[in-house]
């Protein structure tokens, strides 16, 4: 759908509409913490590998908050400036919901973004001084 | 900012590259020329050019728009999720979902649509991935992952000029800074031909 101007969107788009966007139904996991099993979270592990933060090392994923989903979110978390928490906090999950590039953040287990800095300036998004 | 592993580039010898469209999409002069100005962004701070070729064969970027599994691998997922993806150099491939919302000319922001994209927002951010960068924490710059809709934003920050550069070195006219321009100014002049 290519509209020449803002003015062109076709009378099927009202603009009170609501739509689901494919990532729209993951704000459902606000709280959800380690430990924690529900159902779905296998498609936010499924948008974690796609972006590189999961590698794939089995057909199907589980519902489970495990390990690797919380190390997932702590490498996303820091590469998107977020508070470095583990956890599906409301901050990060408005953060996973927004339209993005297709493109990985993540390619083969290399990234320059955030998390692929010195742990001095990612855990904190600061140099550490002292003043003397 | 950051490179593809193995930091691909184009090589020193194509500087000059041509760009091509998908014939099926029959795209107007108007959503061409949007293309152009986003790449012109990256020329004017590196020594690369870049031309439109009719002939999508022997472009060495080629530029589609296509819908759901469209056979790379990477699926595109309607309206909003995914926008667009790009291969790293020297692939040249650029392919964006044809089923967003794209607005091409206009004050995206104003735009009583909630999926509404401006096109030449996501032009911009994935001609940087096909000369070679990846993805930038920096959220003000060109390169940052997310795109929201209803909203533009063409200009490189100084964190894509760093990358950018590094990979092909500056513009011999480059002065250091980009000239900001308001919205309603670039559109006035990226209508007309290309």
């Amino acid at each position: 759908s290519l509209f020449p101007n803002i003015t062109a969107n076709p009378p099927w788009l009202h603009p009170n509409a609501t739509f689901l966007a494919p990532w729209d139904a993951f704000i459902k996991f606000a709280g959800c913490h380690s430990g924690e099993t529900r159902h779905g979270l296998s498609k936010l592990k499924h948008y974690f590998s796609n972006f590189g933060y999961i590698p794939i090392t089995a057909p199907n994923f589980s519902d489970d908050f495990d390990d690797e989903l919380e190390k997932a979110l702590k490498t996303y978390q820091q590469n998107f400036n977020l508070n470095v928490t583990g956890q599906l906090d409301d901050q990060t999950l408005q953060q996973i919901v927004k339209p993005r590039c297709g493109n990985a953040d993540i390619v083969n287990g290399t990234t320059s973004m955030n998390s692929g800095k010195s742990p001095s300036f990612h855990t904190t998004g600061h140099f550490h001084t002292t003043g003397h | 900012y950051s490179f593809f592993p193995g930091t691909p580039r184009w090589p020193a010898n194509r500087r000059d590259l041509t760009y091509g469209f998908l014939p099926g999409n029959e795209l107007t002069d108007e959503i061409k020329a949007v293309f152009s100005s986003a790449f012109q962004k990256w020329s004017a701070v590196t020594p690369l050019t870049f031309s439109q070729t009719d002939s999508l064969l022997t472009a060495d970027i080629k530029i589609g728009f296509y819908s759901g599994d469209h056979g790379d691998g990477e699926p595109f997922d309607g309206v909003l999720g995914t926008l667009a993806h790009a291969f790293s150099p020297p692939s040249g491939r650029f392919h964006l979902d044809a089923d967003e919302n794209w607005i091409v000319s206009g004050d995206v922001m104003r735009s009583a649509v909630p999926s509404a994209v401006d096109l030449e927002t996501v032009a911009v951010h994935e001609i940087g991935h096909l000369l070679g960068l990846g993805h930038s924490s920096v959220e003000d710059a060109i390169m940052y992952p997310t795109i929201t809709s209803r909203t533009r934003k063409v200009e490189l920050a100084n964190d894509d000029i760093e990358g950018i550069q590094w990979l092909y070195g500056s513009n011999p006219n480059y002065n250091g800074s980009t000239t900001p321009t308001s919205t309603t100014e670039e559109r006035e002049t990226s209508g007309g031909e290309i």
